[in-house]
């Protein structure tokens, strides 16, 4: 368990193995 | 009055609809059943190049919905095809040759969507039957209006029942509910009988 | 009692509300509407290492779910987001910027889940508006407790309506119900009235 507050790298997701998806010009058409 | 026991005859009725994906009908244009998107002529998909997919930080393409999403069945906020302005083209394949009778248009419901309205559903649309996907007019089979005051999913009867059957239909959208910018189309599905 | 008439117009209604994401509510978080996921700060992804895929008998990686199932509608046991131990961070993006008013997070019902108890169902933990997303203390939404003896899917409504709009907000974790490695999250929804 951590102790603390928030912590460490916020480029955390940026190093994991996954596809990240962000939104970088508005809303998607819905 | 009724008794408990035709209270749950009601309710179990009415989920095993709801389980039969809402209308107990065949989708002909059901892309895992065998249905596929052939074209969408002039229209072109409205692309905002916002959903930006990265690996390991590195930016790698820009996502947009594909108008195969309108034969598929989830119709989560956004998980439409969007095309540009309010007029649209979609020629879909059915999984058999059949006597289209009702046609089926879906929506994301008002009370979801971000912005509060949804002017980006389609309004008139008109549907046809084409003997082959290069076809430019084909049978009409029915012109109708998407109501953005009634239920997300709405039935539209076809005015009679064709004489002949048809495995390529072009669902022509014709204008949309005051969206400036694009219309999105979440679901269409084509109901009938199969030719003999 | 009550008459059939009745009777459906409240099947109907319940089946409604059903369909409309089971809130009726826009979920900002969501990612198909335009929520995104940011950074789960130092919660770590517990890696089982379990989940092989191959192709043509050749092993290729080992698959685990990504935080952004937090904000995807499929709520399938496994399709959770598994990180180490009870306390864990999730930042979120939001479709837009709003004035967050409740907030709904979901885990499987006891019933589906193989080891018949949901002892890696969060148990307590806050929600905080932030201004960018490196804000280590953002404002306190409210503090929750997701309750494992309850309903798959808990509503939980902020203190008060906060003054400030936000576009991103910190799902914190503090405690789960009892599982030794790892905590799931399933969904999590942040719903409210989209800022002037």
């Amino acid at each position: 368990p951590m102790s603390g507050g928030p912590c460490c790298s916020h480029a955390r997701l940026a190093r994991t193995p996954y596809l990240v998806l962000s939104y970088v010009n508005g809303l998607p058409p819905i | 009055g009724i008794t408990e026991a035709q209270a749950r005859v009601i309710v179990n009725n009415a989920l095993k609809l709801y389980s039969q994906d809402k209308t107990g009908m065949v989708d002909f244009a059901l892309e895992s059943g065998g249905g596929s998107i052939l074209s969408t002529r002039c229209s072109e998909t409205y692309e905002t190049k916002t959903a930006l997919l990265s690996l390991f930080g590195i930016p790698l393409w820009y996502f947009s919905q594909s108008p195969r999403v309108v034969i598929q069945p989830d119709i989560y906020p956004g998980n439409c095809w969007a095309f540009k302005g309010s007029q649209g083209f979609l020629v879909v394949r059915l999984s058999m040759k059949i006597h289209p009778t009702v046609f089926t248009v879906e929506h994301i419901p008002k009370t979801l969507s971000p912005m509060g309205n949804i002017s980006s559903a389609p309004k008139d649309f008109a549907v046809y039957g084409l003997e082959n996907e290069y076809q430019e007019e084909g049978q009409p089979l029915g012109q109708f209006t998407y109501n953005q005051e009634g239920e997300s999913l709405q039935m539209f009867q076809a005015l009679e029942i064709p004489d002949k059957a048809f495995q390529i239909v072009e669902l022509r959208i014709l204008s949309n509910w005051g969206h400036p910018e694009y219309t999105c189309l979440y679901r269409f599905r084509v109901h009938g009988q199969p030719a003999q």
